[in-house]
């Protein structure tokens, strides 16, 4: 699975994903790629694109429950970002992570799952890729 | 003064002690380098976010290395589907495909139907049909294929709990192909 989160300089967001899939899946099986709110969406809050086992993402709305989290409950992006990834996600057997940007421009690129390949830049700065681990 | 920013990934998962590749893991780098410098390039002239994640996946997608468009991974069938999806954080328009095969950018219809359609999601047969009436670029079935990811299928189907063994050495990719989420 592929993604991308950005903010423009009028101050707007968008986000987007992209997958295969999954190897030796069932065919007609869906992830939660292609659905908004599990593993895409963006507001005027915030943009999230998530990558892991899809199901999971698919059944927590994973990419709204950030915003939700930051609308309704006034968490920071980091905060929403890690109740997300690091609590509700483990707690029913999923993985993976995701990529989230906010109308300030904070990036925050969390995965509970062993490595990720991410990379991301602001205009006027060098770009930084990596396999985090 | 807003800080126009850009973010993207290639997915996540398992990395093991034989999957460390130096050459490998430097052209991951490479290929997310290219694409996060082309988007903030974009991004430096003005163009919209919307635009900027459009390009940024559909970049992504072209690239063999990750499990999108060109390079995806195969179904139990041998197929492939793909899905996307596109979100405009300033109008909450959104539009979304899933299960095509013969669309070359999916990430390009679903900014069609986000675009073009009072819909919000396309699936199988009639995304196909509404991409090519859009004029996108039609493809192929196996032009998504890659040689790599037939035998992550094979090895998928051989053993059939593949996704659970990350003992033996694969690919030499820096995350282990057979546990990665996309």
């Amino acid at each position: 699975t592929v993604g991308a989160v950005a903010l423009d300089s009028a101050g707007n967001l968008a986000a987007a994903t992209s997958t295969g899939g999954m190897t030796n899946k069932q065919v007609g099986r869906v992830g939660d790629s292609p659905l908004p709110g599990a593993g895409c969406y963006a507001s005027d809050t915030v943009a999230v694109s998530c990558t892991g086992t899809g199901e999971v993402f698919i059944r927590t709305l994973a990419a709204y429950d950030v915003a939700a989290l930051m609308n309704y409950g006034g968490l920071s992006l980091q905060q929403a970002t890690e109740r997300v990834v690091m609590e509700k996600i483990p707690q029913l057997g999923g993985s993976g992570g995701l990529i989230a940007i906010d109308r300030q421009g904070n990036v925050l690129l969390p995965f509970n799952s062993e490595g990720m390949y991410r990379g991301y830049g602001v205009v006027g700065e060098a770009p930084v890729a990596a396999i985090f681990r | 003064m807003v800080r126009a920013t850009i973010a993207i990934h290639g997915g996540a998962g398992t990395i093991t002690r034989t999957s460390m590749d130096a050459k490998a893991e430097q052209r991951y780098r490479q290929a997310l380098t290219q694409i996060v410098a082309s988007a903030q390039a974009m991004l430096a002239s003005g163009a919209s976010a919307l635009d900027v994640v459009t390009e940024a996946v559909r970049l992504l997608e072209e690239c063999p290395m990750f499990n999108a468009g060109v390079g995806s991974v195969f179904t139990h069938q041998a197929t492939h589907e793909l899905d996307a999806c596109v979100m405009d954080g300033r109008t909450l328009e959104a539009g979304a495909v899933a299960g095509v095969s013969h669309i070359r950018n999916p990430v390009l219809a679903a900014r069609a139907v986000l675009e073009h359609s009072p819909h919000v999601l396309f699936t199988g047969a009639g995304a196909e049909s509404f991409a090519a009436a859009q004029g996108l670029e039609m493809v192929a079935a196996d032009f998504f294929s890659t040689p790599g990811r037939r035998k992550q299928l094979e090895r998928a189907q051989n053993q059939q709990k593949v996704v659970l063994d990350h003992d033996e050495a694969r690919s030499g990719e820096p995350l282990d192909p057979d546990r990665k989420m996309g």
